[in-house]
């Protein structure tokens, strides 16, 4: 009898069930219904099906966002489990858009479905990022920006996982304060 | 434990599913 290798037939399960979220930005629509649902993975598999599906970052037009969510968590400050919460936020310079963007996405999505943040990886509610003209942004939420441990792993391995030189500093910022801020600039809560 | 996937594991999969 042939014995079957399960590594032959079986897809790699992933910690968690992952949900793709697209927003375009249609100013005669609400921003909640500009925002859809693409797809829902759990496999290392369906997640490449997925990604090699769909347009690379560079390639949206400006005032479109990814985002990445744990299933059950909805891409907006609204929702129970980031409410509390806040994001690792990086602002690109207009050039990095063709040199860094595409690279600095798909490593993110890597350290989200492969959890490379260890047992802080928990904490992590999901990823962004946002298409603009003055600089596009990428940023990782996560649950409670008073858990300065794991927010400071997250941003240090994230930061480590990008390439980012150790002069630059990135800053995590609470949704609290993003929803509030009167200027263009929200404080730090923490920077690495 | 978790479920973790290094990069290049995970990398040497994204041509893959195209294949099967």
């Amino acid at each position: 009898q042939e014995v079957v290798n399960p590594e032959d037939y079986i897809k790699h399960p992933l910690q968690n069930r992952w949900a793709l979220w697209f927003f375009k930005n249609d100013k005669t629509k609400t921003w909640q219904a500009n925002l859809r649902l693409i797809s829902k993975f759990d496999t290392v598999e369906d997640f490449w099906a997925l990604y090699n599906h769909i347009q690379l970052s560079s390639n949206l037009i400006s005032g479109c966002d990814y985002s990445l969510f744990k299933d059950g968590i909805e891409p907006m400050w609204e929702d129970e489990r980031n409410k509390r919460g806040g994001r690792w936020l990086i602002t690109l310079s207009k050039q990095q858009r063709r040199a860094d963007l595409d690279r600095f996405w798909l490593e993110t999505l890597l350290c989200l479905v492969g959890e490379a943040f260890d047992d802080h990886s928990d904490d992590v509610c999901g990823a962004v990022v946002n298409i603009r003209t003055k600089g596009d942004k990428l940023a990782i939420w996560t649950t409670d920006y008073e858990n300065k441990d794991a927010i400071t792993h997250i941003g240090q391995v994230w930061k480590e996982r990008l390439g980012v030189p150790h002069k630059v500093i990135i800053g995590y910022q609470s949704h609290a304060d993003t929803a509030t801020k009167s200027g263009s600039t929200t404080k730090n809560k923490f920077v690495v | 434990g978790k479920r973790q996937y290094k990069r290049d594991f995970l990398l040497g999969f994204q041509f893959m599913a195209a294949c099967t």
